[in-house]
């Protein structure tokens, strides 16, 4: 049996909204200490891995694991149907063929129940291991998304270098080019503001905008994006929960 | 121009 009560169903939505748009079929997996999901875009460039530790639920019990084969357009069209201020529980049976969704205002004594058919995903789990990486940015991710989105305009590659002090944005396309440059640096009354960069390594990577554009919709979940760049692993953007975390692996793209 | 790689370039099982 697994229920997992969300104390606002706004966070489930944020969550999902933040990859439905890149991948479609997914297995969520509910243990005994969270749920796990992973999914690779049709593509094969993009790797989505999602976490949710128990911390981040109100309630939360799997006696047994259970996987949840779930279409994330059908989910979406049942999160719509609830508030955001709701609280949302997952309820399944150890062999389950739907999921319920249950939200609850407490306020009004409205319950509002609907059930998912789930769905045989046939998708190996990939055991990712740690990943060794030359730079770690940590940045707001506001502030990054508003970089992706605008350079995204003018070319459908995104070049990003990063020095000991510099981290540079740069797009070049046939309408124009544009730069961003960024440097590290420490808000003290607003530490959320602030950029933090380790570097090993200087890197100098290409991406394609369009996978980027599809991992800044994670921003919604977190002030902060961690960003892994190597030249020999794919970069890993991360936003975290108050328990787990929403990662995205994309490939690079390489000049032949 | 650059050329994308896949995941598969890096993850056997991907």
């Amino acid at each position: 049996m697994l229920e997992a009560k969300f104390e606002e169903a706004s966070l489930f939505k944020k969550i999902i909204d933040g990859f439905k748009d890149c991948v479609q079929l997914v297995n969520f997996q509910c243990k005994e200490d969270g749920i796990i999901a992973q999914a690779v875009d049709d593509s094969r460039v993009l790797l989505v891995s999602l976490e949710i530790g128990i911390e981040a639920f109100q309630e939360y019990r799997c006696d047994h694991p259970v996987t949840l084969g779930i279409d994330l357009n059908s989910l979406s069209k049942v999160l719509r149907c609830g508030n955001n201020s709701d609280t949302l529980t997952l309820i399944a049976d150890d062999t389950p063929d739907s999921v319920l969704l249950l939200f609850e205002d407490t306020k009004k004594d409205r319950i509002a129940e609907y059930s998912l058919k789930l769905m045989d995903i046939d998708a190996d789990f990939l055991k990712i291991e740690e990943l060794a990486y030359d730079t770690t940015l940590l940045m707001p991710s506001s502030e990054f998304t508003k970089i992706v989105r605008d350079l995204s305009q003018f070319s459908d590659s995104l070049n990003i270098m990063i020095t000991k002090e510099t981290i540079k944005f740069v797009a070049d396309g046939d309408i124009g080019s544009g730069s961003v440059i960024l440097k590290p640096f420490v808000n003290m009354d607003k530490p959320e503001e602030s950029i933090k960069l380790e570097m090993d390594q200087p890197v100098d990577l290409t991406f394609g905008s369009k996978y980027l554009q599809d991992i800044v919709k994670g921003s919604a979940l977190s002030e902060k994006v961690g960003v892994r760049l190597s030249s020999e692993a794919p970069a890993l953007f991360q936003f975290d929960l108050k328990s787990g975390y929403l990662q995205f692996f994309l490939a690079p793209k390489f000049n032949d | 121009p650059a050329k994308q790689a896949t995941l598969a370039k890096f993850f056997s099982s991907v």
